[in-house]
């Protein structure tokens, strides 16, 4: 019997059964995408399994990768009156397997509350190139920034297109992980302390990587019509 | 003729139901959803002649045809899945990562010979 599971694993595309250590909780995109599919519109039609329609790319597997870096400076320690938050971001993305094409990968930077009236702060995400000892890391030889923009605490998540990052990212070799950096805006932090000023962001609760990628053995490009 | 079948209504080719729970093959350690499904199978007799209920190729009807000249030699054809559905499986994988993906050919909805 465990030779005809293994048999029927292997087919299924594991090299053998799962054995989560400590499972996280489902994203709540996930389960929308799943209850979509599983429900009535899937009798209807035939679902086409080499496109996502929800995410509007196509693709046959989507993955939800936590975020295993560490922050830099936890917020206890913290007192450097222009820093927020420093964090490194990494996303282990091995089990994708070398057949498959990155179609999208979706960063998502999630808030535990929104605020209309809450403070306005600047974010910068960088792409780490090379590993540096302690302190040394902020060279531009070590780090290529990504995305600079202000952001205020109207929505809940925040979302950054990784798409062309995640396909390098499948050599493991230039999968050095990101750096997030959030400050409070300059103009808006004369009369306050940092503490004050970083309170809304320490609401910041997790990162998670969203992936969709493509299978060609899968799904075969269909042929032209003449 | 028909009246001279040996084969009832209950021993043709057709669908069974089988509902597959995770939990009874010990998966549920890693798939989240679903917690089972339909999975059903075909069994049954592709008996001579071959009807329309049968759902049969032109093979299998050819093959009965020289089962019944040649029986010892040549079977009779098998009932076998002709139309199958995927699911979607929602899982964690060995990094516990969360994954959602489809599966091809995993419910049996039409059986025929």
């Amino acid at each position: 019997l465990k030779r005809r599971e293994e048999l029927f694993l292997k087919s299924l595309g594991f090299s053998s059964k799962p054995n989560p250590v400590s499972p996280p909780p489902v994203p709540s995109i996930l389960w929308r995408i799943f209850n979509q599919r599983m429900g009535s519109s899937i009798q209807k039609k035939k679902p086409d399994l080499c496109f996502v329609e929800e995410l509007n790319v196509p693709g046959s597997v989507i993955r939800v990768f936590p975020d295993q870096g560490r922050f830099i400076l936890p917020y206890s320690d913290y007192i450097n009156p222009t820093q927020c938050l420093e964090k490194r971001l990494f996303f282990n993305i091995s089990t994708i397997e070398k057949d498959e094409r990155v179609t999208m990968g979706q960063l998502e930077l999630r808030f535990s509350q929104n605020t209309y009236y809450g403070r306005v702060f600047d974010l910068r995400l960088y792409r780490t190139l090379q590993i540096t000892l302690k302190g040394m890391g902020r060279s531009k030889m070590s780090r290529k920034l990504l995305v600079a923009q202000t952001f205020r605490l109207l929505h809940k998540s925040l979302f950054f297109n990784l798409t062309e990052i995640c396909q390098s990212w499948q050599d493991p070799l230039k999968n050095l992980g990101l750096v997030l950096e959030i400050f409070p805006k300059k103009e808006s932090s004369r009369m306050s302390t940092a503490k004050d000023e970083c309170k809304d962001i320490q609401t910041f609760l997790y990162t998670s990587l969203l992936t969709v990628t493509l299978n060609p053995l899968q799904c075969k490009k269909p042929r032209r019509k003449r | 003729s028909y009246s001279k079948m040996p084969f009832t209504a209950s021993n043709i080719c057709k669908k069974r139901r089988l509902y597959v729970e995770f939990k009874d093959v010990g998966w549920q350690n890693w798939v989240i959803a679903p917690q089972g499904y339909m999975a059903n199978y075909c069994y049954g007799d592709c008996p001579y002649p071959l009807t329309e209920i049968l759902n049969g190729s032109n093979h299998a009807i050819l093959q009965t045809l020289v089962h019944s000249i040649e029986p010892e030699d040549i079977p009779l054809p098998c009932c076998v899945p002709t139309k199958m559905s995927p699911i979607s499986m929602l899982f964690y994988d060995n990094n516990d990562n969360v994954v959602l993906r489809h599966y091809e050919n995993m419910a049996v909805d039409e059986c025929g010979c």
